[in-house]
């Protein structure tokens, strides 16, 4: 919206766009503070500053990338991080033709190398290992002392229950679509 | 459940797996016509297959990749697309080194060759080509037929209201961890 040049929205407006009632707007906005003028509706600018409070966005967040195979060059590649404010300043492989190979300025390392990630301020990491890797790269991340992890690997991972883990599987995301297909 | 090598499962059980009441579980079931027995529960064996019916998931469905760079090279190696029924048989690039190059038995082919698919009974298809060629390639897939279209593309395709797009971001997959780290 603020890249139209709006100033400010009101709840209706925002209600629309994510197709809920207009109240449920108000009253979840007020439940973490008052953000709006009655009449007028809410500052853009200062509402995306709150959410992104509100969902813990609004620090620069470091992250891990573990695998720097196909999918891990993809994801060291993607554009798409910044606009939640991650940023991926490590990444470990144990393929020693990856080691020392620069990608988006960041040097592979040597998967050995994961416990000093507790030094470095990274708190989260992307597992894109191959399935029977990913438990022992899990338990290597949790030991350095990271606290959320992405998986992509097909294998369900254990960890202990104060580390978040969401696992993704673009499988079940395209068996959203056959639904809808007439 | 069926891997664990039991036969039946109760409303209860099956409520406690996804948590919801096991009241909702038999009402939504009894929604699509009755497959449990009063007392015993439902066969596990009857209740997959009847779900996969629900969901259009018991055919095979054919399915295109257009960009075989990083992302679409893990896309075609990966093994999750079985289960849901689908089966990458045809793939697609602009680049005269990859054309013709076999990945998983499937043959990279000239995207000027797109137009067959209509007569290859494939109506699915994933877009993982740089931002800027997302929309030619989304009008291309539309002329060939296809009906829905998974999109990794970080730009918002347009196409014909029957046709069905899911965008992709792992992005927001990441963005989901933040809130639950202390
Ligand atoms: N969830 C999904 O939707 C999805 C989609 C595609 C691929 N995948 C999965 O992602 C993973 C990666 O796929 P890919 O196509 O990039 O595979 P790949 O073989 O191209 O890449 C794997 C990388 O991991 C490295 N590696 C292997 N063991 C390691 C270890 N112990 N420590 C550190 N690095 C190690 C390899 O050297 C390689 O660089 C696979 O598990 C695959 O099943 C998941
Ligand atoms: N949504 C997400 O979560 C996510 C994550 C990673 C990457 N991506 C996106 O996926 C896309 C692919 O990423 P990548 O790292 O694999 O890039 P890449 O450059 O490695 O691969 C792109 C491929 O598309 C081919 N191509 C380019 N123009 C084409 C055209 N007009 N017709 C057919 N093929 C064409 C190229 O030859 C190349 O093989 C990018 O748009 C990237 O932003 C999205």
């Amino acid at each position: 919206m603020s890249r139209q040049g709006l100033s400010s929205v009101s709840s209706s407006k925002l209600a629309d766009f994510v197709s809920v009632n207009p109240w449920q707007i108000r009253k979840d906005f007020s439940y973490f503070g008052d953000f709006g003028t009655r009449g007028v509706g809410y500052d853009i600018e200062n509402l995306a500053k709150q959410i992104k409070k509100i969902l813990k966005l609004d620090t620069t967040r470091k992250t891990a990338l573990v695998g720097v195979g196909n999918l891990g060059s993809a994801i060291m590649a993607y554009t798409g991080f910044g606009t939640y404010g991650f940023q991926i300043t490590a990444a470990f492989d144990n393929d020693p033709a990856k080691i020392g190979r620069k990608m988006n300025d960041v040097a592979v390392e040597n998967i050995s190398m994961l416990d000093t990630l507790g030094k470095r301020q990274v708190d989260m990491a992307i597992i894109a290992v191959p399935e029977q890797a990913a438990q022992d790269v899990a338990d290597a991340l949790v030991r350095a002392g990271v606290k959320g992890i992405l998986n992509f690997s097909p294998r369900r991972i254990v960890v202990p229950k104060k580390i978040k883990v969401i696992t993704i599987d673009i499988a079940t995301d395209l068996a959203r679509l056959p639904y809808y297909i007439p």
